[in-house]
């Protein structure tokens, strides 16, 4: 399934 | 980075830009809601503490320096400046927004990814953020008439995390990548609170009329 995390946003 | 993530990022960055205006060009905050400011510049304290052990990009932390500067410098500005802080309607805007700090702060201790004092804080500034809007919306109400600049201010700021959520869309069919849930949810409930004031926004320049909101 998708991946989790965004830490590359504000 | 996506058009719709660059989009998020620039009318955040437009929103503080134009309170900035508005403060310098005017020598006034009037209309500006000192706790909303102080909520921010706490989100962004909370938020970033990942400036000193994760590097992303320059322009990642580049934004990150001026979002923390310019809510610290408005804070200071509204609490110090001589002149800019006689303008603050100070009698209008009583929301007890330590109330929202402890609650979010609650929230982030139940509702986090992992237990660390990063990803704590990290979901705090997200809960924070989402209801950080409800001083200065309080205070306009309160106000009835909103001058020109605050009424754009409040506007691209509302509009900042709407983008974001389109972001998450796109990314979540292009990269296959589910952002963190805590910011789905929190930001559909921070654009939902402006849902109103959008409303009366598009109406007054629908009609090219004065932006007022009902008391």
């Amino acid at each position: 399934g998708p991946k989790s995390s965004h830490k590359d946003e504000l | 980075m996506n058009i719709f993530r660059l989009a998020g990022d620039l009318t955040h960055l437009i929103s503080i830009l134009v309170l900035l205006l508005k403060i310098y060009a005017t020598k006034s905050c009037s209309g500006i809601s000192l706790k909303t400011q102080e909520l921010y510049a706490l989100v962004f304290l909370a938020r970033y503490l990942d400036l000193f052990t994760d590097f992303v990009s320059v322009y990642n932390t580049v934004m990150k320096l001026v979002f923390i500067g310019s809510s610290l410098a408005i804070v200071w500005c509204m609490r110090m400046h001589r002149i800019v802080k006689r303008s603050y309607n100070r009698e209008l805007d009583t929301f007890r927004h330590y109330f929202l700090v402890a609650g979010s702060f609650v929230l982030a201790l139940v509702v986090h990814e992992k237990f660390t004092l990063q990803e704590i804080f990290w979901a705090f500034s997200i809960y924070l953020e989402a209801v950080a809007i409800l001083p200065q919306l309080v205070l306009l109400q309160r106000s009835g008439n909103v001058d020109n600049l605050t009424g754009q201010y409040v506007f691209f700021l509302g509009a900042y995390r709407a983008f974001y959520i389109l972001n998450w869309i796109y990314r979540y069919f292009t990269e296959q990548r589910f952002g963190r849930w805590i910011s789905w949810i929190s930001g559909l409930v921070q654009t939902a609170l402006y849902a109103d004031f959008f409303y009366y926004y598009f109406m007054s320049w629908k009609n090219n009329a004065k932006l007022q909101l009902p008391a």
